[in-house]
């Protein structure tokens, strides 16, 4: 004889209540709530005949199996309990009540009335022993509960645990610093974070981790549940995880995955590390003769670019052309992007030559390279300077004829006029 | 050049010989004057000696192609051994009066350069702040022109070149008081003008005078500051009597007058 029974409160009696039930009863009701609540049964009266132990009759109230409590008699002893006006609560949404009787009874019992009703479970503070319900915030509602996140994480798709959306972090600058999210406090559960440093081919990135290192591991399986681990194109380092801190990474390579997995437990620090990047080395560079290279340094790597510069008086000859200054710079490989040209003493070249003039060179061997001196003079008697100055011209740096006055402009050779060179005889006086 | 004396070569470098043959004419016409270089490839001359020979008063120019210049000439039968140019361009003063020759005065570029040497080289010319040649002060010019002046030019440039001196002649003459000069002109026509772009030159009594195929031809004066000679004068014209007639004097081109214009055609032009 079982009666089912559904809604979210209700009564139950003993057959024939008030008046007294009959012998070798065995009545069951299962009640059964929505699940988030539990069922909160207490009795309103309770006459059932009284035996050591509840052997004759009784009333059983059990939930999943598990026998909560027995009643029997019209008051509690030391071997039996009579509900009184306490109530029995469920941890479960289901309750069996079992009433049983014998075959006989020595007095007249009216036996129990009793009412149910359907409680709210509070899983969020019921379940704060439990396995963390809500990792971060939990929300209680009447029948249910539902969990959410701090600021810039995001729930897990187990609804409980919070994660982080870290899939795709790109660093780009030459050095930085990446930690596991909230470091050093615990880092987020159920996620698996991607961080990619990418540098220029050419450069060779390091790991320094900091001293707090805490990954949860165990004892005798590398790193099961969460971990770290460090990928280049050819290599992998790693899965790292426990308290010891991996130190110094060179990964010589410019560019580096790191991936960062935890499972939906424990609480740990995470990890930290500071990268930095070198360059690939070129040979040291020296002046060429005449010349100078700045900056000076004891080593150049990757993207130096150093600048040759030649003395005064010296240029560089590239394809024919005379180039002022030279910039060289370190390439990927390890190279210079050039080799160092070699400075050359600038040749002023043939000095123009002046109409009704000449040019005498005051430095041996007619010389036309730098600091070379010579002077313009116009044929005497016929032609004179003009404007007379000093007419000597030096070659400079730029490549130029220079006189302090004129610059690079030329004085003219101007005719002489009305001075005769065979003079007209003297007047005479009359 | 009437009463001059024979130069030597040398004495005058900047003297040239200008050729002129007007083959547009039948017979074609020829005739020669002088003229003064000035720089490599500019001379100076009067007006005049540039004009087509017409007897009015249009002003009509020779084409430069007719015009021959010879430089370091001494004796006009050497010509072959002078510096010879052809013309590149003439300037004639615009306001050249062919009826007064007021504004006697011309430019002409030579194509080619010359190359200054001991017979070759400029004549000087004066500042622009300076004055005209001063009363009494003596100047020289030399010229090629007659020498006897019972002659024509025709005569000259005819058969009979004993009248011709073929060799440089020079003369040396006092400036004349510009009123004087003006005086014996208007005492004999009222068309002659003496203006104040000319000057004359020449004695009282005569004798010693430039004439035709003089024309052209610089009057110079030494400048003691700068030791140089400088052209003061261009051969321009005299009255009808006989060159080195008393009281006719040689009338000049005041080249002070024009020292603005000859640098502003000189510069502009090269």
């Amino acid at each position: 004889n079982i009666t089912e029974l559904t809604g979210m409160f209700g009564q139950i009696q003993s057959p024939n209540y008030p008046e007294g039930y009959p012998s070798d009863l065995d009545v069951t009701w299962n009640i059964t709530v929505p699940t988030g609540f539990r069922i909160k049964l207490y009795f309103m009266h309770f006459d059932v005949e009284p035996s050591y132990l509840c052997e004759y009759d009784y009333v059983k109230v059990s939930s999943d199996d598990d026998l909560l409590e027995t009643f029997c008699g019209r008051e509690s002893t030391d071997t039996e309990q009579i509900p009184g006006r306490e109530f029995v609560l469920t941890n479960s949404n289901t309750m069996t009540v079992t009433f049983k009787t014998d075959f006989s009874n020595e007095e007249r019992f009216t036996g129990f009335e009793a009412h149910y009703s359907a409680i709210d479970v509070d899983e969020c503070v019921e379940k704060l022993d439990e396995a963390l319900v809500c990792d971060h915030f939990c929300h209680n509602y009447i029948g249910g509960y539902y969990c959410s996140c701090r600021y810039s994480y995001i729930l897990h798709s187990d609804n409980r645990t919070c994660k982080v959306e870290c899939s795709d972090n790109v660093f780009t600058e030459k050095s930085g610093v990446i930690s596991s999210p909230d470091y050093p406090n615990p880092y987020p559960k159920s996620s698996d974070c991607l961080y990619r440093i990418e540098l220029e081919e050419g450069y060779a990135i390091s790991l320094q981790f900091a001293d707090i290192f805490d990954l949860e591991d165990h004892p005798d399986i590398l790193c099961p549940y969460d971990y770290l681990k460090i990928k280049t194109g050819v290599m992998e380092f790693g899965p790292f995880c426990g308290d010891k801190s991996p130190g110094k990474i060179d990964t010589n390579s410019s560019t580096v995955q790191i991936l960062f997995h935890s499972d939906d437990s424990s609480d740990n620090q995470g990890w930290k590390f500071t990268f930095t990047s070198i360059g690939a080395p070129c040979p040291v560079v020296h002046p060429p003769a005449n010349g100078t290279i700045e900056p000076v340094q004891e080593k150049y790597s990757f993207k130096d670019q150093v600048q040759i510069r030649c003395n005064t008086g010296f240029k560089f000859v590239k394809g024919g052309d005379e180039v002022e200054a030279y910039q060289i710079e370190c390439q990927k490989s390890g190279i210079w992007s050039s080799s160092i040209p070699t400075c050359k003493v600038i040749d002023c070249g043939t000095p123009r030559s002046l109409e009704d003039g000449f040019i005498t060179f005051h430095t041996k061997d007619n010389l036309t390279m730098f600091g070379s001196h010579i002077e313009y003079s116009c044929l005497a008697l016929y032609y004179q300077m003009e404007p007379e100055l000093n007419t000597t011209y030096t070659c400079m740096e730029n490549g130029f004829w220079v006189n302090d006055e004129l610059g690079t402009d030329l004085p003219t050779c101007q005719p002489v006029c009305g001075r005769p060179a065979r003079s007209l005889p003297p007047l005479n006086k009359r | 050049i009437i009463g001059g004396r024979t130069a030597h070569p040398g004495f005058f470098p900047w003297q040239l010989l200008m050729v002129v043959e007007d083959m547009s004419r039948v017979p074609k016409d020829k005739w020669f004057g002088s003229g003064a270089l000035l720089s490599r490839t500019w001379v100076l001359t009067a007006a005049h000696v540039l004009r087509s020979q017409r007897r009015d008063n249009t002003i009509t120019l020779v084409p430069s192609e007719y015009v021959t210049i010879y430089l370091g000439l001494h004796d006009v039968r050497q010509k072959e051994a002078a510096v010879k140019r052809t013309v590149e361009r003439i300037i004639l003063h615009k306001a050249f009066d062919p009826r007064t020759y007021n504004n006697d005065i011309a430019l002409v570029k030579m194509k080619d350069k010359v190359s200054m040497n001991i017979f070759v080289m400029p004549l000087c010319l004066p500042s622009q702040e300076m004055e005209g040649p001063q009363p009494n002060t003596l100047g020289l010019v030399a010229g090629w022109g007659i020498t006897n002046p019972n002659l024509t030019m025709d005569d000259a440039t005819g058969s009979d070149h004993a009248t011709l001196s073929n060799i440089l002649q020079y003369v040396k003459l006092p400036v004349t008081l510009q009123a004087e000069c003006k005086s014996s002109y208007e005492s004999r026509s009222d068309s002659y003008n003496v203006t104040d772009n000319m000057f004359c030159a020449g004695f009282y009594e005569g004798g010693k005078d430039t004439c035709l195929g003089d024309s052209g031809g610089a009057f110079i004066m030494y400048n003691p500051d700068t030791q140089t000679w400088v052209a003061q004068g261009l051969v321009s014209w005299g009255g009808p009597e006989k060159c080195g007639s008393k009281r006719v004097y040689g009338v000049y081109t005041k080249i002070s007058k024009y020292a603005r214009w000859l640098a502003d055609k000189m510069s502009n032009s090269s």
